[in-house]
């Protein structure tokens, strides 16, 4: 950006491209590129080299909403953590099981991804791998089932945190949305308040259909948080600015590997600045 | 629908009189934000609009009384072509045992394809052989065990702490041994911009030297799936391309960005999670979902 005297067409243009590529949007872009014009259409050079900059990041952070730690006062908080195959919930899962144990919570995994081919095995290792305990039914057993069994037993263990994991599912599919809905109702019957949280994973490479999954997920089971997983590839995961401005439901964490401690809590900044290259 | 805003715009152009390549231009701008709202990478869609503009002016259609149909179809023709033409089967020519090998980012689907791949073939009559590659993610290896045992088809595995490339050697070995056809090997996710992943995949292929690299990616990749693809096709040259969760309400967008910047045909979509969910690709009715 610069070497002209104003904010020309030809840099909106290269503006727009930063903001397409890094999944913003069009409807998103398009409406900072439009803030960007009004405000710096005829202003002189200097002003619009660092204005440009300070502006989007700016009138993105606006569009963000203020990251809160996750709610952990409940004893025990039960945090369900749900979203479309592969995002990273199970891994997020176990990251989090570390988390809590660091702070030297009585953790508990509630195995509910019944379906998939040795989902259960794979959360078996992260719960011996934190300190977990885990509560699980055999494969194909009721998802519900175990979510109910893992409330008691929390309750009867002195759990702090439970961390329910969940079969991902496209938001496409009635059945398994309903599937979710009664787990979620399983949950706030047996435990009041339950579920303190409920947070949708987000794949960081997934473009503008993560609008369309965070907004079903939302109607469906009313979400408290995303986490963006997988920011420590190349995308920019910008879809996120479309999602929190439109539903009002914060980032709380991004996902930065495939480790334990691969976990971070959002930081609205450092996103920005990353997005804007 | 995009047919019927081209159809507004040129309608609104109309009263103007003749049609103008000006007039051109604003219906190619409706056809790329389509484009970018269905996740066509940036630079993609801007040279393919391009093309499709000359294709447009070449044909005519400032004389067309039905221009925005016509641009309608210059875009969905250009697309078929770009896409592919017509569907590209896996190569399964050569002396047995074939190895296919599956690459990709984390959690894009390259055990459930594998799976369903398995399940393709022993059921056109070949023998395949499932290898257990990923030993970084918990479990990697019982996934694939429970796969290969719901679709009767073997899984070979090594123990614990043996590396990938022996691995893939082993199965190799393994299938030469038995007789059978075909080893599809699964590995692990890795992002293109770790090193030492990259060079992991790099030196399976040169052990095992696969008739068929298979780019497993999810179909509801946004614009990073430029970045991705050309790291791998760089450093493996992969000779086709997995589309996954298509079974989704995404555009696929992606489809059109991987194969414009590698030329690697798209030879297989993902449409469910079961072991049958696996289609051969048709370019046409891609173009159409990506139109929207
Ligand atoms: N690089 C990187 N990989 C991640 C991250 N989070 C998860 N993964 C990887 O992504 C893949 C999928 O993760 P899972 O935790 O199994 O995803 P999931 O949402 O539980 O998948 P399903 O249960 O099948 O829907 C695994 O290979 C993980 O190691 C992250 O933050 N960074
Ligand atoms: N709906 C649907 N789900 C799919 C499809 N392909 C894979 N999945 C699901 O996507 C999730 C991830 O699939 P995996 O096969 O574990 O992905 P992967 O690439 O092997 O993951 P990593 O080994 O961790 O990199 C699982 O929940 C699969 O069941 C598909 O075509 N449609
Ligand atoms: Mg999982
Ligand atoms: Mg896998």
């Amino acid at each position: 950006v610069g070497g002209k005297p104003r904010l020309d067409e030809e840099t909106l243009e290269e503006i727009e491209e930063i903001l397409i590529q890094a999944d913003i949007g069009v409807d998103t872009s398009m409406d900072l590129i439009e803030r960007l014009r009004e405000r710096y259409g005829d202003a002189d050079h200097e002003e619009v080299e660092q204005g440009v900059f300070d502006l989007l990041a700016r009138e993105l952070g606006s569009m963000l909403t203020v990251p809160t730690p996750i709610a952990s006062t409940h004893r025990p908080t039960i945090i369900l953590v749900v979203g479309v195959n592969g995002a990273g919930k199970t891994t997020t899962v176990g990251k989090l099981a570390k988390r809590f144990s660091d702070d030297g919570k009585k953790v508990m995994i509630a195995a509910c991804d019944t379906f998939r081919a040795a989902a259960i095995d794979q959360l078996e290792i992260w719960a011996e791998r934190t300190g977990a305990d885990i509560v699980r039914h055999q494969a194909g057993a009721d998802a519900a089932s175990v979510a109910y069994d893992a409330m008691e037993a929390a309750v009867a263990q002195g759990i702090d945190v439970v961390l329910i994991d969940t079969a991902g599912r496209l938001h496409t599919k009635v059945n398994l949305m309903e599937e979710l809905k009664k787990i979620q109702r399983v949950v706030a019957r047996t435990i009041e308040g339950a579920p303190h949280e409920t947070l949708l994973v987000l794949d960081a490479t997934t473009g503008q259909n993560a609008v369309e999954q965070a907004r079903a997920f939302h109607r469906d089971v009313s979400l408290t948080g995303l986490v963006l997983a997988k920011l420590d590839g190349t995308a920019k995961g910008g879809v996120i600015v479309a999602v929190t401005h439109e539903l009002d439901v914060p980032v709380r964490l991004v996902g930065l590997g495939e480790g334990e401690d691969d976990l971070q809590p959002f930081d609205p900044e450092h996103f920005i600045a990353a997005l804007l290259g | 629908q995009i047919s019927d805003k081209l159809e507004g715009v040129f309608k609104k152009l109309r009263g103007q009189g003749k049609l103008t390549e000006a007039n051109i231009d604003e219906a190619l701008r409706e056809v790329r934000r389509a484009l970018l709202e269905a996740d066509v990478n940036y630079k993609v869609a801007r040279d393919f609009i391009k093309r499709v503009k000359e294709r447009a002016l070449g044909q005519d259609v400032l004389k067309s009384i039905t221009p925005g149909q016509q641009v309608v179809k210059v875009v969905h023709d250009e697309m078929v072509v770009l896409l592919g033409g017509e569907q590209a089967p896996l190569d399964l020519t050569g002396s047995p045992p074939l190895v296919v090998m599956m690459i990709g980012l984390q959690g894009a689907g390259k055990t459930t394809t594998a799976g369903k791949l398995a399940l393709q073939l022993k059921e056109k009559g070949r023998t395949p052989l499932l290898v257990a590659a990923d030993v970084y993610r918990p479990a990697a290896i019982d996934q694939l065990e429970v796969l290969g045992e719901s679709i009767d088809v073997g899984v070979y595995r090594a123990p614990d702490g043996t590396d990938p490339v022996e691995i893939a050697r082993g199965g190799l070995e393994l299938a030469k041994a038995t007789g059978l056809d075909t080893v599809i090997i699964d590995t692990a996710g890795r992002l293109h911009v770790d090193d030492e992943r990259m060079d992991e995949v790099a030196r399976i292929k040169d052990a095992v030297s696969p008739r068929e690299i298979l780019f497993v990616a999810d179909g509801a990749t946004g614009q990073d799936a430029v970045t991705a693809a050309s790291a791998f096709y760089e450093q493996l040259v992969f000779t086709g391309v997995v589309l996954t969760r298509l079974d989704s309400d995404t555009r696929g967008g992606a489809a059109l960005s991987i194969r414009e910047v590698t030329g690697v045909p798209i030879k297989y979509i993902g449409v469910s999670e079961k072991p049958d969910g696996l289609e051969v690709f048709h370019p046409d009715r891609l173009a159409s979902r990506i139109l929207g």
